[in-house]
């Protein structure tokens, strides 16, 4: 278990999360 | 004793000046003061991605699959912060049972903004913590806590 | 007629005045009609007049207890067909049905719910 996600990145202000058309899918068949 | 806004506004560019990181045995990172903070002095903001509540479980499951921590701060009832791959020092700072911080919802130009309060006077070098849950539920996991505080939660997370 | 509901929906989900077009900015949501049945054989349809550039939609049926802040097919109470690739969901898992449907096009939603 890392804190630590391996691609994080800093971020100074927040971003706002564009939804994909799939984003509630289970997956995308 | 300025306004809530543009306290705000002058934030960024205070926090890179007095918050800085170390190496921490508790999850690898954590903030310190680099400079004395009055008490309820603005520290930093809490920033990431800004999702829709509707999301966190599946991104949850998603992380735990990949066993990264999950940082996520709600930020009202529709939108919840989740600053786990994107996001601000703040999601560095760890959980104390005595904290010497605290977060509040700030208003600025429409937008909200998580904001990390000075709980008290807080002296340089001294680690900055606040008082939340970590998202980890099986002991397995958990650090035992020995602060020896009343309300020790006796673990770290 | 039949025509959007304007409580029964998500709140952030712009509804146009004749009530006929719905539209969402953030993330998918859904909105119901203002028509519900309780059993039988039902039969509706519905004419696509405008698709604007990466717009997309899933029609269909849905129980009163489906999320509306996701989209329709997203959990067990509500079933979808899917403008793009023409999708069917239930559950969120998508299973191939026909090919995508897009303006001008003439959906047919037939279903039948048994007295029991």
């Amino acid at each position: 278990w890392s804190a630590f996600a391996p691609d994080f990145s800093e971020l100074d202000e927040n971003v706002e999360y564009e939804e994909k058309e799939t984003e509630f899918d289970e997956e995308d068949e | 004793d300025l306004p809530m806004a543009m306290r705000f506004r002058q934030l960024r560019q205070l926090t890179r000046d007095s918050v800085g990181v170390f190496r921490s045995t508790i999850h690898g990172r954590g903030l310190y003061c680099k400079r004395d903070f009055d008490g309820g002095e603005m520290i930093m903001e809490y920033t990431g991605q800004i999702i829709r509540r509707e999301l966190t479980d599946k991104r949850e499951k998603y992380y735990e699959s990949k066993s990264i921590g999950c940082y996520m701060f709600r930020m009202d009832d529709y939108f919840v912060v989740d600053a786990t791959v994107l996001g601000s020092g703040a999601r560095f700072i760890n959980h104390s049972c005595e904290p010497n911080c605290y977060s509040r919802i700030v208003q600025f130009e429409g937008k909200k903004h998580i904001v990390i309060f000075a709980l008290r006077r807080i002296l340089r070098g001294e680690e900055l913590t606040y008082d939340y849950k970590f998202p980890i539920e099986d002991d397995s996991h958990k650090i035992a806590c020995h602060c020896g505080a009343r309300l020790c939660r006796k673990f770290m997370n | 007629n039949v025509l959007l509901s304007l409580h029964d929906r998500a709140p952030q989900l712009k509804v146009s005045d004749d009530r006929r077009s719905v539209t969402g900015e953030k993330g998918y949501s859904m909105i119901r009609a203002s028509h519900c049945v309780k059993e039988g054989g039902w039969y509706y349809e519905a004419t696509i007049t405008d698709m604007p550039e990466g717009s997309a939609t899933r029609l269909g049926w849905s129980q009163k207890l489906g999320n509306l802040q996701a989209p329709l097919g997203y959990d067990k109470f509500s079933y979808s067909w899917r403008s793009r690739k023409g999708t069917r969901f239930h559950q969120s898992k998508g299973k191939h049905y026909s090919d995508g449907y897009n303006k001008g096009d003439i959906l047919g939603f037939y279903f039948y719910l048994p007295p029991s």
